[in-house]
């Protein structure tokens, strides 16, 4: 499965 | 972190300021869409779930508590507060922001990267931010004389839409597999929304007159 990208962003 | 995502952060960061400001020290909300500051509470309650799951740094979590108190102070003050909420132009703020939020939260049940709670949540988020400024775009429309305070927080709120589009582009060719279609789509959306107010405000700006909208 496609990891999901890390929510670094505000 | 890059110079841009940094841009963006201190820009929505002083546009807060500056509302917060007006609202404390001159104690008026004049021209302010509460529907407007109610839905970013919610943008950042739905949000900032994340900050009780994952740790990303001290700026991230310190940043979203920031987001997060400030925009409930905001409502409490225009809602609540004994001289503040009198400032408040209710009458004019009329946009049904509930039918906002529904539309965004079905889209975000539809669309979204994983079905899970804190996802479809995070998702919702994105999409509601987006046209979340709609109800304060119409409230200056409405008040056509709009004061420079107001004028000046919309104006950084728009900037920091503009440097995270920046930010991305950025991103995007200097990290692998950075892709973030949802993220992106719904923040050109948003951007896109503060397009015409910019006309307006740099026009007024090198005219230096007051901000005015056209009817």
């Amino acid at each position: 499965a496609k990891e999901l990208c890390k929510k670094d962003e505000l | 972190m890059n110079i841009f995502r940094l841009a963006g952060d201190m820009s929505h960061l002083f546009s807060i300021l500056l509302l917060l400001l007006k609202i404390h020290t001159i104690k008026s909300c004049a021209g302010v869409s509460l529907k407007t500051q109610e839905l970013y509470a919610l943008v950042f309650a739905t949000r900032y779930l994340d900050i009780f799951t994952g740790y990303i740094s001290l700026y991230n979590t310190l940043m979203k508590m920031f987001f997060l108190w400030s925009s409930f102070t905001i409502v409490w003050y225009m809602r609540y507060h004994n001289v503040v909420r009198r400032s408040y132009d209710k009458d004019q703020d009329t946009f049904r922001h509930y039918f906002l939020i529904l539309p965004c939260f079905i889209l975000a049940l539809l669309v979204h990267e994983k079905f899970t709670f804190l996802e479809v949540l995070w998702t919702f988020s994105l999409y509601l931010e987006a046209v979340a400024i709609l109800p304060q775009l119409v409230l200056l429309q409405r008040t056509r004389n709009v004061d420079n305070l107001t004028g000046h927080y919309v104006f950084f709120l728009g900037a920091y839409r503009s440097f995270y589009i920046l930010n991305w582009i950025y991103r995007y060719f200097t990290e692998q597999n950075y892709y973030k279609w949802i993220t992106w789509i719904s923040g050109l959306v948003q951007t896109a929304l503060y397009a015409d107010f910019f006309y307006y405000y740099v026009k007024s700006w090198r005219n230096s007159e007051r901000l005015q909208l056209p009817a």
